[in-house]
């Protein structure tokens, strides 16, 4: 464990309890891609089966048991109780076009073709574009409520982070997994318009709201 | 060991 990966997943766990209050709070949804938070319970869900195989320690079984929990948890609140503040007509990016492509690389390039393999590799694809629907939503409604760019920030923060978590593993640990990087990256990068949009307008007090 | 080693993140 190194500095880098704790602040990573105290600002992922951030991130999803920010978006978890979000709806709780305010009883709504508006504004959340409800496609994204499908793809982030499929991603906890693949990547974690290994709690019912093997045990690393408690803090890594806790933190697994909390992520897969909020995220069902946020899935149940934008498809069942807050059903009627859900926004389907702008939540409308197509799963599948994410979902196949992403399962297919999976099945071509991984470290070893086994079940649990497979489906790591599978979530770590995944969660590198399970953030596009949300992101193609706000452009399509042109604007996010600020606490949804908090939650948005926290999320992209925390994969920004683990990129200098992998820096400090490499040069210390000599430890490094091409795959979690390259996916890293890429999943960095589509923060990277947001990002800069967060920083000059929600930072400065101004609502995020994209040119139409 | 690599193993849980590689496997350790969240």
């Amino acid at each position: 464990m190194n500095i880098f990966r704790l602040t990573g997943d105290l600002s992922h766990l951030a991130a999803i309890i920010i978006l978890l209050l979000k709806i709780w709070k305010t009883r709504s949804c508006a504004g959340i891609s409800g496609k994204s938070q499908i793809l982030f319970a499929l991603v906890f869900t693949t990547r974690y089966l290994d709690l019912l195989t093997s045990f690393i320690s408690f803090y890594n079984t806790i933190m697994k048991l909390i992520y897969i929990g909020c995220a069902y948890a946020t899935v149940y609140l934008i498809y069942m109780k807050f059903k009627a503040t859900y926004d389907g007509n702008h939540d409308s990016f197509r799963l599948e076009f994410l979902v196949v492509p992403v399962g297919g690389l999976a099945c071509l390039v991984n470290h070893d073709f086994s079940f649990l393999e497979i489906l790591w590799t599978f979530s770590i694809y995944l969660e590198s574009v399970a953030i596009l629907p949300q992101l193609f939503m706000i452009s399509k409604t042109g604007e996010a409520e600020t606490i949804t760019t908090h939650y948005l920030f926290f999320l992209g923060l925390y994969r920004a982070l683990y990129l200098f978590n992998w820096i400090w593993r490499f040069y210390f640990e000599g430890f490094f997994d091409m795959i979690a990087i390259v996916a890293g990256v890429v999943q960095t990068i589509l923060y990277c318009d947001f990002f800069y949009l967060y920083v000059t307008k929600v930072l400065k007090g101004k609502k995020l709201s994209l040119p139409a | 060991e690599t193993l849980k080693k590689d496997k350790d993140e969240l």
